[in-house]
């Protein structure tokens, strides 16, 4: 464990707690992609099978059950509990034009054809295009709420805190997984144009909207 | 290397 892996994590973490407390608090999943939210749950599920095979430390543990737990709590409250609020009408990106390619590729790619590496591998794909729709959904209302914009921020952060940690790990470990900072790479560069709005506008206390 | 099972990143 280094310090940006331990930021990585504690900004996804961040995100997860943001996007929850926004939903609760405001009663309302306005703005929010159910579909980026579907494919998170599907992403943790399929990486932490290993939660009933290995166990590798406390933290380790703790950390996968809230983000499992965490990803079908936000799809429960979009989909059941306050579904009325629910931008369905925006959310049209089609998951199955992420899950069937990932899951292709990973069939294809991996580092070992076992059926626990196939989905960890799928689940590393898929997570890097995951957010594809939340980012289709705040481009196709051309705006995003404040709290939606943090909540972006910390979950695009957490891949890109993950690269510095490999570099890290690279040289201090001799350790690389190229799946992994390949995938870790593209999940980073597709929120780059979403950086640079939330530096230029959010943060100068604006809302985020995109130009006309 | 680590494989699926003792992958400790999350």
């Amino acid at each position: 464990m280094n310090i940006f892996r331990l930021l990585g994590d504690l900004s996804h973490l961040l995100a997860i707690i943001v996007l929850l407390l926004k939903i609760w608090k405001t009663r309302s999943c306005a703005g929010i992609s159910g579909k980026s939210q579907i494919l998170f749950a599907i992403v943790y599920t399929s990486r932490y099978l290993d939660l009933v095979t290995t166990y590798i430390s406390a933290y380790n543990t703790f950390m996968k059950l809230i983000f499992v737990v965490a990803a079908y709590a936000t799809v429960y409250l979009m989909y059941i509990k306050f579904k009325a609020t629910y931008d369905h009408n925006h959310d049209t990106f089609r998951m199955e034009f992420l899950v069937i390619p990932s899951l292709i590729l990973a069939l294809l790619i991996n580092h070992e054809l076992t059926v626990l590496e196939v989905l960890w591998t799928f689940s590393i794909y898929l997570e890097s295009v995951a957010i594809l729709p939340q980012l289709f959904l705040v481009s196709k209302t051309g705006e995003a709420e404040s709290i939606t914009s943090h909540y972006l921020f910390a979950l695009g952060s957490y891949r890109g805190l993950y690269l510095l940690n490999w570099v890290y790990r690279y040289y201090a470990e001799d350790h690389y997984d190229l799946i992994a900072i390949v995938a870790g790479l593209v999940q980073t560069v597709l929120y780059c144009d979403f950086f640079y709005l939330y530096i230029t506008k959010v943060l100068k206390g604006k809302k985020l909207q995109l130009p006309a | 290397r680590e494989t699926a099972n003792n992958k400790d990143e999350l």
